[in-house]
């Protein structure tokens, strides 16, 4: 089975 | 004030048109040096992300920075009535505008259309999306694509994307079967057949169909793509809108458990 992470995870709150 | 004269108004309703599934509010930020917008869909695993040259507008006056909170659906609803070969001005002379006015103006100036459309208070959850150099991109045909993925979503929910330095592979694996589509590196002189590979590292990652064939709406912006892909990063998708600006989306990669 596959997950998908927030893009947040990734990428900075500005 | 701020005015922002498109001359080929299609291509606004063209944007709107392809995010309009993706995102139901936006702000766009106007600035002197044009428009720009982010915005995530619902469950924060995809991003779009629009900039416009002011350059590319046949007039473009923007005082100080604004901000422009948009319902997408009202936006959608009112470009509705600008006619393909319209031009489309958007304007306000408010500071801090509770309306954006649009005008549409047919080519022979013999038809004005005058709304106005009512703005929102939006939360910007903007994203620091840093400057990366992607291990491997791939540019082809947007049409090509956009028909790999609705062809592959009819198999599976997710697409697995795999380059080397000759070609990409697309392999999806569902209930019925499992099956792939390799496009190899092709210098074609025609837009419809080139296929650019430029491999630095080659990458494996999953993204989810629904995602992509919702990307794939911006196939009318443009007729080319281009796919940047690293490892465990996520995957961001560029229409170029000739000389106005782009319109990039990013989608969050699907990750063993």
């Amino acid at each position: 089975n596959k997950n998908q992470n927030s893009l947040t995870t990734y990428f900075s709150n500005q | 004030m701020f005015e922002a004269k498109l001359q080929q108004g299609v291509i606004f309703k063209k944007i709107v048109d392809a995010i309009k599934d993706l995102v139901k509010s936006v702000n766009i930020d106007a600035s002197t040096s044009g428009l720009s917008m982010q915005a995530m869909d619902s469950a924060h695993v995809a991003l779009v992300s629009l900039k416009l040259n002011e350059n590319g507008f046949k007039d473009y006056r923007c005082d100080r920075p604004i901000t422009l909170g948009l319902s997408i659906e009202n936006l959608s609803k009112i470009l509705k009535c600008a006619g393909n070969d319209d031009t489309i001005t958007l304007q306000t002379d408010e500071e801090e505008p509770s309306s954006l006015k649009f005008f549409f103006e047919n080519q022979q100036a013999s038809k004005i259309s005058e709304f106005s459309l009512n703005l929102m208070s939006l939360d910007s959850e903007s994203l620091g999306i840093p400057d990366t150099d992607y291990s491997s991109v791939i540019q082809m045909s947007s049409a090509e694509f956009s028909r790999i993925c609705k062809e592959l979503s009819s198999i599976s929910e997710t697409v697995e994307i795999e380059t080397s330095k000759e070609s990409v592979k697309f392999s999806v694996q569902g209930d019925i079967g499992a099956g792939s589509i390799t496009v190899k590196n092709n210098q074609s002189d025609k837009d419809v057949d080139r296929v650019d590979l430029q491999i630095d590292q080659p990458v494996k990652l999953t993204f989810a169909l629904r995602y992509l064939n919702m990307f794939n709406k911006a196939v009318s912006l443009s007729s080319t793509v281009s796919l940047n892909m690293s490892e465990e990063n996520p995957l961001m998708v560029e229409y170029k809108i000739d000389d106005l600006g782009s319109l990039r989306f990013y989608l969050a990669p699907k990750i063993s458990d």
